[in-house]
């Protein structure tokens, strides 16, 4: 996360950090039921089996998992069967963990929107994520403010390329605070009445983030998804013969 | 004989096949590239060492020279070029007519630079000196009056520029006056217009499964199922009877999509594609759970048996809880229950409500939050 800061611990007990092999963390993603978590497609291209792959939740230091961290395999991987590489367009996988995960302080599901519940334009909403600009990766959990930008203004940053309705933009014009690699797949939250957090976005895609930052990032926009992200979880829990 | 434009006095295969200056005939144009030209026979080998058309279109000339035509460096850039890869073939003498060193130099003089510019070289098969000056005995090609700027693999900007046909409404203008990009309906951008709206889809969406038109038009009409059958999400036909019975008939499982259902009148339940309610006898709290879990609703936050109103609209149909409901781990709400008989003893329907279990707080972060005194 550029021009973000260190999270406290806890601070985003749905941030889980997916990780491969020798690689380590390779991804971000969202815990939103005690077995299911949400991330994006791209990260699984040409690592699409499940048991390469491995959740890791109550986590704030990736050097230092910690006594509050629950680590678990992946069952299955669940990428949307219209996901466009070329454009970065339905940019969204379920994944369903090998077994539930306890809830505690520092491991919790977010909520999904409601369908067609949106997040409002020009408000302030969370992202997080142990992203880097090329460089060194923080080790520590971070957090930015970014500002909900709408899909008309967005696509003036991005003359070559086509914001979809499958896409939500958020992050400033000189991109003072933006996701970077490694926070693909994270979280883009927003605090609701009564202190509820709605997961309205997963980290996808911007433009380049390691030099001069241009533009907000783009973040696949999870209300789109909802009823299918249901349909999954619904057709792996019940429908499974 | 080495190219296939032999004439049939080759086709045997005789000596003179070995000479390739004995395979000549002239085959009409079938490179996209050049079918607007003022002839329309050539010959091979073409003026680029390529041995047939199909050699030609796959060329590396065959993309260089349409992407060079778009910086506009000279006018007749097309017409020379195609005059390289499909010499015009005289039908009378069956030899090729080359163009003249005046067009090529005029060609190389101007655009060489360009190509300079994004590091690549002048193709070095088309030396000007092989070709004829233009006035003397040997006849050549210059590009006549009417002669087309543009290939028919680009398109011509209003301002008289030729990009390639791909840039056209591709939502990124490329010609200097934008006009590739004006009246783009869905056809000009080779895809479908949802009827009653001006949605373009790739024609790959329709009966894909997903509707992606306005009133869902591009989903509509794709399967022919007979009356006892219901239409998958994937346009498959299944059985009425197996619609919503707790396991997976279509590929996609919609079958079992949808099934379970709450609203203002109650818990409804589809069975062979027909609504029931579901009769309060036998109902329990882990159905209750286990039918907001399976909404994704979270947990149960209210659950009432309401006596049904006989003067209510439609048929009565009601679904039983199943006597091995308990048995049946793993499956969804619509698999444990049972059609037993149009009557509910206590004529009294399950009416349910539930709530967002405890997503999206941070206990942790009120931990921190308590006062320390200074």
């Amino acid at each position: 996360i550029l021009g973000g800061r260190v999270s406290r611990r806890g601070a985003w007990p749905w941030q889980c950090s997916l990780q491969s092999g020798q690689s380590g963390h390779v991804c971000g993603c969202v815990l939103i039921a005690r077995r299911w978590a949400l991330t994006v497609a791209h990260c699984f291209e040409g690592r699409e089996r499940a048991d390469l792959w491995t959740v890791v939740l109550g986590l704030s230091n990736l050097d230092h998992p910690g006594v509050h961290s629950q680590r678990r395999g992946v069952r299955s991987i669940i990428v949307h069967p219209r996901y466009n590489r070329a454009v970065v367009d339905y940019d969204i996988s379920v994944v369903q963990l090998d077994a539930e995960v306890e809830e505690t302080l520092y491991v919790r599901p977010v909520c999904l929107p409601r369908p067609s519940q949106l997040p409002t334009p020009d408000s302030y909403c969370y992202i997080t994520g142990w992203g880097h600009m090329g460089n060194r990766m923080p080790f520590k959990l971070q957090e930015g403010a970014v500002r909900i930008i709408s899909l008309s203004q967005c696509q003036s940053y991005f003359d070559m390329k086509t914001i979809t309705p499958r896409m939500l933009c958020a992050g400033y014009d000189a991109g003072t605070v933006d996701s970077c690699m490694g926070d693909s797949g994270g979280p883009l939250v927003c605090e609701g009445p009564g202190g509820f957090w709605t997961l309205f976005g997963l980290t996808s895609w911007g433009s380049v983030c390691f030099s001069k930052v241009l533009g907000p990032g783009v973040y696949s926009n999870v209300t789109h998804f909802t009823p299918w992200i249901q349909q999954q979880i619904y057709l792996n829990t019940y429908l499974v013969h | 004989c080495s190219s296939a434009s032999c004439q049939s006095s080759c086709g045997g295969g005789g000596s003179t096949c070995n000479l390739r200056n004995n395979c000549t005939a002239c085959e009409p144009i079938s490179l996209e590239l050049c079918m607007n030209l003022p002839y329309n026979l050539t010959s091979y080998p073409n003026y680029l060492g390529h041995q047939s058309q199909r050699e030609s279109a796959v060329s590396w000339e065959s993309s260089l020279f349409p992407a060079l035509v778009q910086t506009g460096c000279y006018q007749f850039l097309m017409f020379y070029a195609c005059t390289l890869l499909v010499p015009k073939c005289d039908p009378l003498t069956l030899q090729r007519v080359p163009p003249c060193r005046s067009l090529c130099r005029t060609a190389k003089e101007k655009c060489e630079s360009v190509l300079g510019i994004v590091g690549l070289q002048w193709p070095e098969d088309s030396d000007c000196v092989q070709f004829p000056e233009d006035g003397g005995d040997a006849s050549c090609l210059l590009p006549e009056d009417g002669v087309d700027e543009c290939s028919p693999s680009h398109f011509k900007c209003r301002s008289g520029r030729c990009v390639l046909a791909t840039k056209r409404c591709d939502g990124h203008p490329d010609c200097d006056d934008r006009s590739d990009e004006d009246h783009c309906g869905c056809s000009e951008r080779a895809l479908w217009e949802c009827p009653g709206s001006s949605v373009c889809i790739q024609t790959s969406m329709i009966c894909d499964g997903f509707p992606d038109c306005p009133l869902l038009v591009d989903e509509a009409n794709c399967s022919v199922c007979r009356d006892n059958e219901v239409s998958c999400n994937n346009h498959q036909c299944v059985h009425r009877t197996l619609w919503c019975d707790g396991r997976k008939h279509c590929s996609d499982s919609s079958d079992e999509w949808n099934c379970v259902s709450l609203d203002s009148s109650g818990l409804t339940v589809l069975r062979t594609a027909s609504e029931y309610q579901v009769c309060a006898d036998e109902w329990n709290p882990e159905l209750s759970a286990l039918t907001c879990q399976q909404l994704g609703l979270g947990v149960p936050s209210y659950v009432a048996m309401v006596t049904d109103d006989p003067r209510s609209p439609g048929r009565r149909r009601w679904l039983h809880v199943h006597p091995e409901w308990s048995q049946r781990n793993g499956t969804a709400l619509q698999g444990r229950l049972e059609k037993r008989s149009h009557a509910c003893h206590s004529r009294k329907k399950v009416s349910l409500f539930c709530s967002r279990d405890d997503c999206g707080l941070r206990p942790a972060v009120g931990v921190h939050r308590h006062r320390k005194k200074r």
